[in-house]
């Protein structure tokens, strides 16, 4: 996280705020609503409480506005920037303002408003931009349900005004994950188009054969409408098609658009109902199989004829021999298997069926 | 305005990353002469960059560029 130059902040605990004008985008009770939720995202981790008034000034003045709006601070139409507000202090600072060229929502179309105005009421209350993609304070838009502040969010307003005497139960949002932490594990791997997609929590790398940094991303961003758990994935070159896999149900993606019908449920595949979760997913390009790994056992699946190949489930430890009894992840690559299981990566060789490397899972995020 | 030699198809992504980095990593504006100009878009690429954690190559690389296009929030990164 970080605070503005000399650390802005309120002096008092209680905070005015009055919204001057509304978005014709939603009803007046919508934006109070919006608003009021966004205050309380703060208030419930520090002392600070809000008084609302209706006249006069107010600490934190809320309006909406568009292109230049009276600060010489221009909005720029449509997208691009949605709001911008002030660190606190006399006159202008703390006031908050929405570009009124945008389309405010209260859902998951964007832009949502009690997201925007929980971003912007954090500056106004002394929070800089934070460089942790899966803070409130990151400064670029994207939409979560829940309760909208990360740890690092909390630390720094925190470190400004102190805890809440009362703390109300908050569940916060996971940071996003350190990529050369040494105990890092996947969720799933897959390749995308000749990149690699790693999933951890509500985020993926990207690596690219060309490119040194895996350039790490929320999944909502990218796919909102894939859940932010994603279980295993895998890709059909042939049909340029990765399917995602997150509990019970799978999603197919043709790059980065959500095939037509999806999703679909994973027994589709025939797997039994007893099958609740897909552990990982690999496609073998010179076999043509997929495989499907759930707890200590695997299924081959025909991707030509689109059915189960009979014989399965079959022992993971009894086929992969060197090989831990389950799997997080897997990939495929040059006549190699990659399985990923916690934070260790085991380089299999499909020809001669034997481990022939043990290595750390981040080392193939360049760590 | 801008003083290092464009390549004609990129002229637009040179304007919207000088835009972008003068709004939110306080690139100069202004004529600072040719290689003053080349310095200090480098040197706010980089520290977008860094902000971002992308590959720091001081270069306006596609990862960096599709950053710049996302919808974000009008509060400067850095600074004041």
């Amino acid at each position: 996280y970080n605070h503005f130059p000399r650390h802005l902040k309120w002096q008092s605990n209680t905070v005015t705020f009055r919204i001057l004008n509304y978005t014709p985008d939603l009803k007046k009770a919508d934006v109070d609503r919006a608003v009021r939720s966004a205050l309380n995202v703060w208030a419930d981790v520090t002392p600070l409480v809000f008084k609302k008034l209706y006249h006069g000034n107010a600490d934190i003045m809320i309006s909406f506005g568009s292109k230049e709006h009276g600060d010489y601070n221009p909005f720029d139409g449509p997208d691009g920037l949605l709001a911008h507000a002030y660190p606190p202090g006399q006159g202008i600072g703390g006031d908050t303002h929405f570009d009124e060229d945008e389309h405010w929502t209260k859902d998951s179309s964007a832009y949502n408003l009690f997201i925007v105005a929980a971003h912007e009421l954090g500056h106004a209350l002394g929070m800089s931009h934070s460089s942790d993609a899966g803070a409130l304070m990151y400064p670029v838009y994207s939409y979560a349900t829940g309760f909208p502040l990360a740890e690092d969010d909390i630390e720094g307003i925190q470190a400004l005004y102190g805890e809440n005497p009362n703390p109300r139960k908050v569940k916060p949002k996971p940071d996003a994950p350190n990529k050369c932490d040494p105990m890092l594990s996947f969720d799933a791997v897959t390749e995308l188009r000749g990149e690699t997609i790693i999933f951890k929590d509500r985020f993926y790398w990207r690596i690219h054969p060309q490119i040194v940094e895996p350039e790490q991303t929320l999944i909502k961003s990218t796919w909102p409408s894939i859940p932010n758990k994603v279980d295993a994935a895998y890709e059909n070159p042939e049909k340029d098609l990765v399917i995602i896999f997150s509990g019970i149900r799978m999603w197919a993606l043709n790059g980065y658009n959500l095939v037509d019908g999806y999703p679909k449920y994973i027994h589709k595949l025939g797997l039994p109902k007893s099958i609740r979760k897909i552990d990982a997913a690999v496609y073998i390009r010179d076999t043509g199989k997929t495989l499907f790994f759930t707890d200590e056992e695997y299924w081959s699946y025909d991707e030509a004829t689109g059915t189960m190949d009979s014989g399965y489930p079959r022992s993971i430890e009894t086929d992969f021999p060197g090989m831990d009894d389950e799997v997080d992840a897997a990939a495929y690559h040059y006549g190699y298997l990659y399985f990923f299981h916690e934070h260790m990566q085991y380089e299999y060789s499909y020809s001669s069926r034997k481990v022939l490397r043990i290595l750390r899972t981040n080392s193939i995020l360049n760590c | 305005s801008f003083s290092v030699p464009l390549p004609p198809d990129n002229t637009d992504n040179y304007l919207l990353a000088e835009k972008y980095l003068r709004r939110f990593y306080g690139l100069p504006a202004g004529l600072q002469g040719r290689q003053g100009s080349a310095d200090a878009f480098q040197t706010s690429i980089k520290e977008m960059q860094k902000f971002f954690k992308l590959e720091v190559t001081g270069s306006l690389d596609d990862n960096t560029l599709e950053l710049m296009k996302q919808a974000r929030c009008g509060v400067p990164d850095i600074g004041e």
